[in-house]
């Protein structure tokens, strides 16, 4: 059986919104200790890793199951989450299904046709990295925003104590500072200098369940994939991107 | 000019 419910549908809203921005379909991975996923976007570039612990949930039962989920499906249901809704899923063995419920004033049911995912798990890779930087979601949001009038990358560069986002265009250039004495930074850690390039459509899609009071870590190497860690109530979701490589 | 790469070129998938 598994049998979950959350204190707030519009929190978890945004969850399945930025799955939904990379990826198709996901396998919910679900036991006593929670839920994990793990997939890699159509194209292999980016990665997106999920983990939603027991402790998360406002009341939780789960045996062990693997739950395919077509995300555009699931995310236009979400979509319909109200501000006070509370959020039940649970799994209907017979019918095949995930019964999507919102409750409040009464329940509202969807039933969810799944998908045969089995097998189609992604390893998540130990990567190692030496600057690691923490930072408001909405000061790196805004950034990579403003990048996005200048140019479809960006170069982010790390050094012990400071944090850059570049974008070049044709014409024009953007670049974003954060010092570890700035507001934005909760702190920058790593011993040397480093930098990788990205695809800035990728970065967006990544960034878009981050909103303000949200704090984002940022795993940087050189030339290497940018590892991104958040977590939106209670649900920690971890993105690995892969980098543009000069040719 | 650069080019976008994929994850698997860091790890195997």
């Amino acid at each position: 059986m598994f049998k979950a419910k959350l204190e707030s549908a519009k929190e978890f809203k945004k969850v399945v919104d930025t799955m939904a921005t990379l990826l198709d379909e996901i396998c919910l991975q679900v036991n006593e200790e929670g839920v994990r996923a793990a997939a890699m976007d159509p194209s292999h570039v980016a990665l997106l890793s999920l983990n939603i612990p027991r402790i998360a949930f406002e009341d939780y039962q789960a045996d062990e199951h693997e739950i395919g989920i077509e995300l555009e499906a699931f995310k236009k249901i979400m979509n319909r989450a109200k501000a006070k809704d509370k959020l039940i899923l649970e799994l209907d063995e017979e019918r095949n299904r995930l019964n999507v419920i919102f409750e409040n004033q009464g329940k509202r049911k969807f039933s969810l046709s799944l998908l045969d995912l089995s097998g189609a798990t992604t390893k998540v890779p130990e990567l190692e990295y030496h600057n690691v930087i923490t930072i408001k979601g909405d000061a790196l949001k805004e950034a990579l925003k403003d990048a996005d009038l200048i140019s479809d990358h960006v170069i982010m560069r790390a050094s012990p104590y400071e944090f850059k986002i570049e974008a070049k265009g044709d014409l024009n250039d953007f670049t974003a500072e954060f010092s570890s004495e700035d507001d934005a930074i909760i702190s920058i850690e790593g011993e040397e200098e480093v930098k990788s390039a990205f695809n800035l459509e990728y970065l967006l899609d990544m960034v878009k369940g981050v909103s303000k009071g949200d704090i984002v870590k940022l795993y940087l190497g050189n030339d290497m994939p940018l590892k991104m860690e958040y977590s939106l109530a209670g649900c920690e979701l971890m993105f690995l991107l892969a980098p543009r490589i000069e040719e | 000019k650069s080019k976008q790469v994929k994850l698997s070129d860091f790890f195997k998938v």
